[in-house]
């Protein structure tokens, strides 16, 4: 039971694909709801504004504020959620 | 909780809301009914009233639509974005829009509402059993019309009610037909069509033409979703095709092979290899009375709350027994004041040991009490017993939507919240006085909240802080070889499953009796889970089976569909 499975990936026709990093999908993400906005208009450079919204993501959802993309934080990115921003633009 | 930029709110308690289309995935009167509960969360706490518009503007649009669907946010297909609505004002604000690539259910599988049959429209039960067979979504079994039908009961031969699910051979939804149902074949720009359609719409909506000649008579309607057929890929609105090839091999249900997303697709021809038509299959779906909720929220002016358990947290999770978190009345309250008078408060936790419902066994000769005997002595628990160290329990159950692991007098709760550590440990001699240490298996009858706890042979009844029992199991019925019951699922209201060696039996808990034809060999029903496994319970809406640490989770199709970690997933040590 434990063994593990060969999987291989295939690309499904019509399928909606995200075919991003999970920087590419962490930078959209931030953008999107918010977060990133917020940061660019305070004019911080762009590794400091990431690691800004990521933790103002963090805190957002309860997580450990890292400021770092862990694998928490990227599960919750990937999560089903409403489409309103966390942070008002 | 948090509100909108300027307390953005309506000005006027008496709120209107107009639906402006529905989704193909339910009927539009279990739709309207899921929006109006929905309202009710709010007028519940607040002197708002909710009225319904037929026509004109109201303060609410609502409506169902994909991708592009005419504002500057588009949905992004299924998951992700589920909805959004816009704070209160003029206009768009205020209107909540639904992303319709997504299966829209009531959070636990398909909602089928019959047509015709005798049933009078009553939902579908699944599973229900037809003439011996055991079926989790409509069937065409014993009919030569190829109509979908379902029993609306879970035993169409004991009870013979029935209804037919929703199909285009039967009606549409919205268009110009007044629910007509399809005609096939139908002309469309003069090109034959045998089946529902999305050519000539951008929207992604299938439709078809209810006389012969769209082009002649410009009548048409939109295809309800069969519960059968899969969401999305490009086949929608197919049926699955089993068994199918993919990459070789043989497939007889829906698998997550060749996805890295872990997402349940099946091919709706025989070979996806050479043909590549495939879709997803239905799952539990997102339930639209929580997101419409969540959604009316920011209609009424409420932002995104930093609290997992608010109804306002922008994650989405199902909850069962819903209930409107303190901080979404705090913030609702800010805005629009409490309602006058009386103030429901949210619904109290129920208490598992508290039997609040009437007992319809009370007067059941069967159930006389018996002296209560107790086998263990109140023992200070260690605290530092540590769930999270524990290779294996004695059972795992779910209590009031709370999953609890018993292991050698001891008991932990996992609260039903997402990031929640596990409470305890416990001495389950504290709670429940008259059981052994050790249990074997547990669980709780849905209908009486009673609480069924098995060790060895012998099994305890409680309801509340009186208990019944020990008693044998051979009292159930249950063959004298059977040296313990090692899980229980239940089966609807009033069935379980007792999960024994490589055996399982259904029990009838009101009867107190096993049902004729058990025991079933578990690897035969349940396929691909481990046959000795040793806690079976259900969690969620799905069914695990655990063998030391690990667990394999099987959905309602009896699909596995995840093998984990009980310690990882379950615990989240």
């Amino acid at each position: 039971w434990s063994l593990p499975l060969k999987s291989i990936f295939v690309t499904f026709p019509g399928d909606v694909v995200k075919n991003m990093t999970d920087t590419e999908l962490a930078e959209g993400y931030l953008e999107k709801f918010g977060y990133m906005d917020t940061i660019h208009r305070s004019g911080f450079e762009s590794m400091t504004s990431t690691s800004k919204a990521l933790k103002k993501m963090q805190r957002q959802m309860g997580l450990e504020e890292t400021g770092e993309l862990d694998k928490p934080t990227l599960e919750a990115m990937k999560q089903p959620r409403c489409g309103v921003p966390d942070v008002a633009n | 909780y948090k509100t909108f930029d300027g307390d953005l709110k309506w000005d006027h308690n008496d709120v209107t809301y107009r639906i402006l289309n529905y989704s193909p995935d339910m009927d539009s009167s279990v739709i309207d009914d899921a929006f109006a509960r929905a309202f009710k969360v709010w007028s519940d706490v607040t002197p708002l009233t909710f009225t319904r518009l037929f026509d004109g503007t109201a303060d609410i649009m609502i409506s169902f639509g994909k991708a592009n669907h005419g504002d500057p946010y588009p949905f992004d297909g299924r998951d992700g974005l589920l909805a959004h609505a816009y704070p209160p004002g003029n206009g768009i604000q205020g209107d909540a829009h639904f992303d319709d690539d997504e299966y829209w259910t009531l959070g636990k599988g398909p909602v089928v509402k019959t047509l015709f049959g005798n049933a009078n429209g009553a939902l579908c039960h699944f599973p229900f059993t037809f003439e011996g067979e055991s079926y989790t979504t409509c069937t065409t079994k014993g009919r030569s019309d190829n109509l979908p039908w379902c029993a609306t009961t879970a035993d169409y031969n004991r009870d013979k009610k029935y209804g037919f699910c929703p199909s285009e051979l039967l009606k549409t939804f919205g268009g110009n037909a007044n629910g007509d149902k399809c005609v096939f074949p139908f002309v469309f720009l003069e090109k034959e069509y045998n089946s529902c359609t999305t050519e000539g719409r951008s929207d992604g909506y299938r439709w078809c033409a209810t006389t012969d000649s769209f082009d002649k008579d410009k009548k048409y309607g939109f295809c309800p979703s069969r519960d059968t057929t899969v969401i999305g890929g490009n086949s929608e609105g197919e049926p699955c095709h089993f068994p199918f090839v993919f990459l070789g091999k043989e497939y007889d249900s829906c698998t997550s092979e060749g996805r890295g997303d872990g997402k349940l697709w099946c091919s709706t021809t025989g070979n996806y290899d050479n043909d590549n038509k495939w879709g997803f299959c239905p799952d539990q779906g997102y339930s639209l009375f929580l997101v419409a909720a969540h959604e009316f929220g920011h209609a009424l002016g409420l932002d995104h709350s930093s609290i997992r358990e608010a109804l306002m947290y922008p994650m989405y999770s199902f909850v069962e027994d819903f209930s409107l978190h303190e901080d979404d009345i705090e913030g609702i309250h800010y805005l629009y004041g409490s309602k006058t008078g009386p103030v429901p408060s949210p619904t109290p936790p129920i208490d598992p040991t508290t039997d609040s419902y009437p007992d319809p066994d009370e007067t059941d000769a069967t159930n006389e009490p018996e002296p209560t005997e107790t086998t263990t002595t109140a023992q200070p628990v260690d605290p530092k017993k540590d769930a999270c160290k524990m290779t294996k329990f004695d059972t795992i159950t779910t209590i009031n939507g709370a999953l609890y692991f018993f292991k050698d007098g001891n008991y932990w709760k996992m609260p039903g919240k997402n990031d929640a550590e596990p409470k305890g440990p416990f001495a389950i001699s504290e709670k429940w006085p008259a059981l052994p240490a050790v249990i074997d298996s547990a669980f709780e009858d849905l209908l009486t909240k009673k609480l069924y706890f098995f060790s060895g042979t012998r099994f305890w009844v409680y309801t509340g802080q009186s208990v019944l029992g020990p008693r044998s199991i051979e009292k159930l019925n249950l063959p004298s070889s059977i040296q313990k019951v090692e899980g229980a699922l239940q089966r609807g209201r009033g069935k379980v499953l007792l999960f024994s060696g490589e055996n399982f039996w259904r029990l009838d808990v009101k009867a107190q009796n096993i049902d004729r034809g058990y025991p079933k060999r578990t690897d035969v029903v349940f396929g691909g889970v481990p046959s000795d496994a040793h806690d079976v319970f259900q969690y969620k809406g799905h069914f695990y089976f655990c063998r030391d640490h690990f667990y394999w989770r099987m959905n309602s199709r009896r699909q596995v569909d995840r093998v984990g970690y009980v310690k990882y997933d379950l615990l989240k040590c």
